[in-house]
């Protein structure tokens, strides 16, 4: 019930005790609880370079010129967090069809950030999921969440 | 008249009370005047007013698509003369053009199009 | 993990990248 701006000052702090990245049976690896966590708790930021939306396709040509796998989570239509080279843990959270974490872009003392919550109460060792909500497109990537709901694909 | 234009820029730029001048920080962006053209010879000048350290400019004729959050000559809808070294872009290909430009010079540009 | 990736730099919170003036260009001079 704390405001999001005290929720956040310490932040940085807990969610490197909180979660922690491990092999993952959806994608290489993700991002796992060392701790329960409860319903609604703000679990950790999706932190990276932040860079104008402009920028992004330069970026991905780039990063796929070099075989590097691009991680990038758009703030609006004009901002972009890119933590492929620069970031943090919460870049490892794989998609599920039935996630137990959302994402939400919330202004703190003017400036945006991606956060993560818990959609549910999370227990010591489950993996964090988010919807990653790619928009639809005809060139399909297929979804490995495993869940009984998969839409089978992530767009 | 023609003026800097309000609601076509990028919005992190600053267009002074008369709509003359504008001013920028940061990354390329662009802001485009009020009219166009689309057929026959015209032409107009800019001052450099103020250019400190580590600042450029790049300054030319661009069509309604060229992208606001970029430099004019990043995409095929703009081509542009840069302040420093005097490079001039379309596509984002910069080619040997003039010597380099800054604060007090005025520049010219003019566009030939065709009468049809 | 970040150990594993020597160009990969791990943050604590976001960076505010600040643009080159060649940052769009396609050859950077």
């Amino acid at each position: 019930n704390l405001p999001m701006a005290m929720r956040f000052r310490n932040l940085k702090e807990t969610s490197k005790q909180s979660v922690g990245v491990y092999h993952s049976h959806i994608h290489g690896r993700g991002l796992f609880c060392l701790r329960d966590i409860e319903s609604g708790e703000m679990v950790i930021e999706y932190a990276g370079e932040v860079i104008r939306a402009s920028l992004t396709d330069k970026r991905e040509k780039y990063y796929d010129s070099k075989n590097i796998g691009c991680y990038m989570f758009k703030i609006d239509d004009h901002l972009v967090v890119d933590a492929t080279m620069k970031g943090n843990a919460a870049r490892f959270i794989n998609h599920s069809c039935e996630p137990n974490c959302y994402s939400r872009v919330v202004d703190i003392l003017g400036k945006k950030h991606i956060l993560i919550f818990a959609l549910r109460r999370i227990m010591q060792g489950e993996e964090l999921t988010y919807d990653y909500k790619f928009p639809f497109e005809d060139i399909k990537i297929p979804c490995t969440c495993g869940s009984r709901r998969c839409r089978k694909y992530l767009n | 008249t023609v003026l800097l234009a309000l609601h076509d820029r990028a919005p992190q730029l600053r267009v002074s009370e008369d709509r003359l001048a504008v001013t920028g920080e940061k990354g390329y962006c662009m802001v485009r005047a009020t009219h166009c053209v689309s057929r026959g010879t015209w032409y107009w000048e800019a001052t450099i007013e103020e250019m400190p350290e580590g600042s450029a400019t790049r300054i030319g004729w661009g069509q309604e698509y060229a992208n606001l959050q970029a430099p004019l000559g990043y995409d095929k809808f703009g081509y542009s003369w840069r302040s420093r070294k005097g490079t001039r872009f379309h596509e984002s290909r910069g080619k040997h053009f003039s010597s380099s430009y800054g604060e007090g010079d005025t520049l010219g540009f003019l566009i030939t199009l065709p009468d049809s | 993990w970040s150990a594993f990736a020597p160009d990969f730099k791990e943050l604590d919170e976001n960076v505010e990248y600040e643009e080159r003036e060649s940052e769009f260009d396609l050859s950077d001079e």
